[in-house]
């Protein structure tokens, strides 16, 4: 695994246009698409990174499959991982890097589908989670700018944003697992309901 | 009645319910109480012959900048972890503000286009935040994301500037953020990607989040700087979404939020998913 290629398309896009967005259009998506190889790239790596890292196993950790996938619109609520229905006697693994060199607390969110989700931490606590709406502006984004890029129009669109806070170590890594409420005999998380609207 | 507030922690934001626009923040433990009016305007683009707005320059008309709504519909989600406040500026202009629990700033979320051109109108849209304080000309941006410099309205120290262009000659390039203080509070925003920045009044801070021009500016690139999205043979303007971050401090004690809350946006927390059973994945 290497990120040559972003590494190219950094160096390409030290050019005058490119830093200060003054080229043509057609150059700007080929510096766009460029970038956006070294991005998927070095998602592959990094995914590999973190399955040896959290894969406690001794000897050369496994390069070949990775166990993660991340989400590069999460912005615009387009996540396959955390939209695909959790299976029985599985639960969706989160987990959280944190790059910089001091303790972080965040409160993230991610689409899904459902309201009837619990989080636990990597100790197996329940964790306080909040469900909001996703609201229409954002899966108006998704539908047009998933087409646009990625060419492909998904079927559904994911209900909710599923909110829930992580602590992170410095340059460290934390995981926290997302299962069906009803199969755990809990009570899924706060679903927030709107004021009146006004 | 007439006021909103949101903030499940220490900050609290508080909008005017009739028209559903931002009018304060507080917070709880610092004491910091600070009227601040946020909104988005735009500057239409100059399209005099001697020089067009476009990719490499920033040339409104020389009017005043468009106010998009003086009031606005919102939405109103309440929780334990966050509050959100969604508001609908206009077909192509909407923002929610949330106010996470243990955070103490505000995250304003825009979401801004396709900037419409039908009336062959470029448009340059900037969010402006206005507090009551007597800044005196003197703002502060920070320099290619590391300290912050002190910036005079209309004044630099090292040569007598002569000023054309009242707004333009004042902007300066973003990529960290912005403050303006009264030596009693501090107001500042952080941005999540380069910007450009000022403070045409005193107690005011604006930021340019997105333009959709007509013409070329004739230095170079020789393309109007208009990027449509292509989905098959129908084109639109770019819609942008991002986020800039709203914080109030006693005097001098935001530079430690601006340096360390600054890095946490440049760099946030990676997350990765996989779906696997827990004990399995334990015993991994």
């Amino acid at each position: 695994f290497n990120t040559f290629s972003l590494g190219d398309a950094l160096g390409v896009t030290q050019h005058h246009d490119a830093v200060t967005g003054t080229a043509k259009q057609h150059t700007t998506d080929d510096y766009a698409k460029r970038l956006a190889i070294g991005a998927s790239e070095s998602e592959v790596v990094v995914n590999s990174a973190l399955s040896c890292l959290v894969n406690s196993k001794s000897g050369p950790c496994s390069t070949t499959s990775s166990l993660f996938n991340q989400c590069q619109l999460l912005n615009i609520s387009y996540c396959p991982p955390t939209e695909e229905d959790i299976a029985e006697g599985k639960n969706l693994v989160v987990v959280a890097y944190n790059p910089l060199g001091w303790n972080r607390t965040d409160i993230i969110k991610i689409p899904v589908n459902d309201a009837d989700l619990i989080v636990k931490d990597s100790m197996g606590n329940l964790i306080e989670a909040q469900f909001i709406e996703l609201d229409n502006i954002t899966s108006n984004l998704r539908k047009l700018y998933v087409k646009a890029y990625l060419g492909i129009s998904p079927k559904q669109t994911p209900n909710y944003w599923l909110f829930f806070r992580v602590s992170v170590s410095p340059l460290g890594w934390n995981t926290y697992f997302i299962s069906k409420a009803s199969q755990e005999g809990s009570s899924a998380g706060y679903v927030t309901k709107m004021d009146i609207p006004q | 009645n007439e006021t909103v507030e949101i903030g499940p922690g220490n900050l609290k934001a508080s909008f005017s319910s009739s028209t559903g626009q931002l009018k304060r923040l507080y917070n709880s433990i610092t004491g910091v109480d600070i009227p601040v009016q946020q909104s988005y305007l735009w500057y239409s683009s100059s399209s005099d012959l001697d020089q067009d707005s476009g990719a490499y320059i920033f040339r409104p008309d020389g009017s005043p900048p468009v106010i998009v709504a003086r009031s606005v519909p919102i939405k109103v989600m309440r929780g334990p972890l966050v509050d959100e406040i969604h508001q609908q500026f206009n077909s192509w202009i909407s923002q929610v503000i949330r106010i996470y629990k243990d955070k103490e700033h505000a995250e304003l979320e825009f979401t801004i286009g396709p900037i419409p051109t039908e009336d062959s109108v470029g448009k340059e849209v900037i969010t402006k935040m206005t507090a009551n304080m007597a800044t005196d000309k003197v703002f502060y941006t920070d320099s290619n994301g590391r300290d912050f410099l002190k910036r005079v309205r209309d004044y630099r120290a090292d040569w007598d500037l002569q000023v054309t262009q009242p707004v333009a000659g004042n902007y300066y390039p973003i990529n960290l953020g912005m403050y303006i203080t009264d030596n009693k509070s501090e107001l500042s925003v952080l941005v999540d990607r380069a910007t450009g920045g000022a403070s045409i009044k005193d107690g005011e801070i604006e930021l340019m989040l997105h333009r959709r021009l007509i013409n070329d500016d004739g230095r170079g690139v020789g393309e109007a700087l208009d990027e449509p999205v292509c989905v098959g043979s129908t084109c639109e303007g770019l819609t942008v979404r991002g986020n800039y971050y709203l914080g109030i401090h006693k005097n001098t004690d935001g530079s430690r939020w601006r340096r360390t809350t600054g890095q946490e946006i440049y760099s946030p927390l990676i997350l990765a998913f996989a779906h696997e059973n827990q004990e399995q994945w334990k015993a991994l």
